[in-house]
């Protein structure tokens, strides 16, 4: 059972996940023949338009704002990088952008970054897919990842860890609720949050080795 | 690393100030 409280939390965050997406020219961006350099630009377009998306997502997030400003910018420094996967998850499993995802991929694969990094990137996303997660749990995961108490340079570490149990609290009631089948859910979407970290920690060889070639 | 974290904490801190707010 929800309280009201929670019910509230959780439209909040989905009004406002919901009216941060990517924006639509860029879907019809995909379709237009790209040159490589031009799919250069393209995909780091792609990527600052999902860290502006994920600043305004994130500012809406209840009790947010309330956090210390320069602790604000840490927590969004050290989750954007798994936040960004996550909603490329989600963007590939749902086929989102008007169901040119296909083109995106081959744009992704095609890109010069190493097949090194890019294989274990589209497995994560199908092993997510298979988890059948819902908009909701999608959503309420994003804001998990972001109130990581434990980033570097937090100062104010328990408030940090207050405002993300209360959306822990909500995601395992929804699993329930959503998988009533499967009580072992929740714990598997955590799970992935430790191979998050990982992907994280290559994004930046990744990026160097793209760059450098 | 350095570079691109800079650009990123930059792409945040603009967002953040509202730069990118409808």
């Amino acid at each position: 059972e929800f309280t009201q409280e929670e019910i509230q939390l959780l439209q909040y965050v989905m009004e406002s996940y919901n009216k941060n997406r990517l924006p639509q020219d860029l879907a019809s961006k995909l379709v237009d023949n790209l040159s490589t350099d031009d799919n250069f630009v393209f995909l780091t377009t792609m990527a600052t338009s999902h860290v502006q998306i994920l600043v305004e997502f994130t500012k809406k997030i209840p009790g947010f704002q309330t956090l210390d400003h320069e602790d604000q910018i840490a927590l969004l420094k050290g989750s954007a990088v798994e936040a960004m996967f996550l909603r490329s998850a989600e963007l590939f499993n749902k086929k989102l952008l008007d169901g040119h995802t296909d083109v995106l991929e081959g744009r992704i694969r095609n890109s010069g970054i190493s097949h090194e990094y890019i294989n274990p990137m589209f497995s994560f996303y199908k092993s997510l897919g298979e988890l059948k997660m819902t908009e909701e749990e999608y959503a309420l995961l994003t804001a998990v990842v972001i109130l990581t108490p434990d980033r570097q340079y937090i100062k104010d570490k328990e408030s940090v860890e207050k405002l993300q149990e209360s959306f822990l609290h909500i995601l395992e009631k929804l699993c329930k609720q959503h998988h009533p089948n499967n009580p072992q859910h929740f714990a598997r979407l955590l799970g992935r949050l430790t191979e998050l970290r990982t992907f994280s920690h290559h994004h930046t060889d990744m990026v160097m080795s793209w760059r450098v070639s | 690393s350095s570079g691109s974290n800079i650009g990123l904490e930059a792409i945040i801190r603009k967002a953040l100030m509202g730069k990118y707010d409808e």
